[in-house]
């Protein structure tokens, strides 16, 4: 089964 | 200050309507150059961002910047209190605890207008700027729409492919499996109903079907959706306004 991802791997929180 | 005015309120119901179901708490980046908003999902997944262009008002008026904290459900109790095609018009001061709303009937000199408390949000903005993609699709929105649902009853995952001559979505689950193909055309009478695939390399990404589920809720506000991918990556999903855009940045899934 694929995981799911978070956003906040991808891009930085400002 | 910050004045606003739609010339048809149903613009801003569509747009409001696009995003509600996934985010509840927005705030509203009001400038001279019109309203824009980043919001995040609870779990993190979905991002949507959202620029209202100044063209897309009749009359439109920002001198100095304005946030405007607002729960979506709230807005959206008071926008069905007007009819669609009543001017719309936002008014707020330079340090608004509400917002206005103001519903014009032009026709039978009607004038309803209601006070949206606002809220202090605290939320993270993500810097979504300067990614690069391997492809670009742009689809009619209905037809992207109707795959999603299609597959949906598949799968809890879309798997989207993209070569050079197509775009396959598939799903696979429980009770078996389906596909979708659909190559790239031009429709020299309905423009909008093309197909074109800008490809850098072939993309091979898996997403959830929920979260596209809540993108596809934007296909009301353009005929044509673009779809930008990448290799483990966020994927983009852009509906455009007259003016402005409506944007889903989507992380993907990926197999352990």
């Amino acid at each position: 089964t694929p995981i799911q991802n978070d956003l906040t791997e991808f891009f930085t929180i400002i | 200050m910050l004045e606003g005015k739609f010339e048809e309120a149903s613009l801003f119901k569509r747009i409001i309507d696009s995003f509600k179901d996934c985010v509840q708490l927005v705030n509203f980046n009001c400038n001279e150059h019109g309203i824009a908003a980043q919001a995040v999902d609870d779990s993190r997944v979905l991002l949507v961002s959202l620029s209202i262009g100044t063209e897309s008002f009749q009359e439109f008026r920002c001198d100095r910047g304005v946030t405007l904290g607002v729960d979506l459900s709230s807005l959206s109790k008071i926008l069905r209190c007007g009819n669609n095609n009543d001017n719309l018009t936002l008014i707020a001061d330079d340090t608004p605890d509400s917002v206005l709303l103001l519903f014009e009937d032009t026709k039978k000199d009607r004038i309803s207008e209601y006070s949206l408390k606002l809220m202090d949000i605290d939320a993270d903005f993500l810097d979504i700027e300067g990614m690069e993609y391997d492809t670009v699709i742009t689809m009619p929105s209905a037809e992207f729409a109707k795959v999603v649902r299609d597959l949906n009853q598949l799968s809890d995952s879309l798997n989207i492919l993209v070569t050079k001559d197509t775009v396959k979505f598939v799903a696979e689950g429980d009770i078996g499996s389906g596909s979708v193909i659909v190559k790239p055309h031009t429709d020299m009478d309905k423009p909008q109903e093309s197909v074109k695939v800008e490809l850098d390399k072939p993309v091979d990404l898996t997403f959830g079907s929920k979260y596209l589920l809540d993108i596809i809720k934007g296909a009301g506000l353009s005929d044509q959706i673009t779809i930008k991918l990448s290799a483990e990556t966020p994927a983009l999903f852009e509906f455009s306004l007259q003016s402005g855009y409506l944007q889903f940045f989507l992380a993907p899934k990926f197999n352990e």
